[in-house]
């Protein structure tokens, strides 16, 4: 699976995945990818991409999850998509990229690693694979 | 308030020991695509077609499980699907491809050419022909190194997530214990 997200300086929004599914998924099978809220979303205050084992990421509706907790609980990026990645999806099936309008920027995963890269106007930028790079 | 930018090329348990052979060319990849997406961001280009010009290029690169290296189903074939949404919450999504090259463009086009958000296999792949976008054969998308991922999977009996290290497992007649998106298997 391979996704992103994007923000420009006026706080318009998108996100975008794509993904080739499971490895020996039976046919037919539809993962979270597509299903918007599950493995995709972005309203007007942030724009998400997740990643992991889809039947996980749907059943707990992870990227709008993601948009509600900063919605409807006022909490920040980067606590938003900390709490679904730490407490509301099983270990070791999730890991997501999400930016906010304000231009803030989270990648959190609970696997044991997630190809990731993120750049931000004010000069931060980085590419990692596992949690200590 | 400034742009900012994120992608990612998959998660699963990506072995700490991944040789520099298979972790160098997927770091490249990525700081490859970073590039594209912060040079696209300070053209001023909206975040919509930065996203999808960034994913275009993820997906021609075969070391992610997208596009080009998408991974096989239990049948050997290729199943792709993508999703695009703004923050206007317009969206557009397909899946059950075989032969659309950029999945992600077409599920923009699903999002500014028709009245529905989501439309899956044969009348996606209509969909496809319909609006011109670049189509190839459903084989073009079959590598070897996805044919050995899918043998190692069908003998630990398992579908994996990205870069799952297949367990060996032999129970027999068990419909495989569904375990992510691998990758690198």
């Amino acid at each position: 699976t391979v996704g992103c997200v994007a923000v420009d300086d006026l706080g318009n929004l998108a996100s975008a995945t794509s993904t080739g599914g499971l490895v020996n998924k039976m046919v037919g099978r539809i993962g979270d990818t597509p299903i918007i809220g599950a493995g995709t979303y972005a309203n007007n205050l942030c724009a998400v991409s997740a990643t992991g084992k889809g039947e996980a990421i749907i059943r707990s509706t992870a990227a709008r999850d993601v948009a509600a907790f900063m919605e409807y609980k006022g909490v920040s990026l980067k606590d938003a998509a900390a709490f679904v990645v730490e407490e509301s999806t099983p270990k070791g099936n999730v890991g997501l990229v999400a930016v906010s309008a304000k231009g803030d920027v989270t990648m959190p995963f609970n696997t044991t690693g997630m190809f990731r890269a993120c750049a931000t106007e004010d000069g931060y930028w980085e590419i990692g694979i596992w949690p200590s790079d | 308030m400034g742009w900012a930018i994120a992608l990612h090329g998959g998660a699963g348990d990506i072995p700490l020991s991944l040789p520099p052979e298979r972790r160098q060319p997927r770091e490249a990849a990525l700081r490859h695509c970073l590039q594209i997406g912060v040079e696209a961001l300070k053209a001023n280009k909206p975040p919509l077609d930065v996203v999808e010009l960034v994913v275009r290029e993820l997906e021609n690169i075969p070391v992610f499980n997208a596009g080009k290296g998408s991974v096989l189903t239990s049948s050997g074939t290729v199943e792709m699907e993508a999703c695009i949404m703004d923050g206007t919450k317009r969206c557009g999504a397909v899946s059950g491809l075989t032969t659309v090259v950029n999945p992600i463009s077409l599920a923009r086009l699903v999002m500014e050419n028709t009245p529905h958000i989501y439309l899956a296999f044969d009348g996606a792949e209509a969909f496809a022909r319909e609006q011109g976008v670049e189509c190839v054969d459903a084989n073009s998308f079959i590598t070897a190194e996805n044919v050995e991922r899918l043998k190692q999977a069908k003998e630990a009996n398992r579908v994996q997530i990205d870069y799952t290290q297949p367990i060996k497992k032999y129970v027999k007649e068990e419909t495989p214990e569904a375990d992510g998106d691998s990758q690198l298997g």
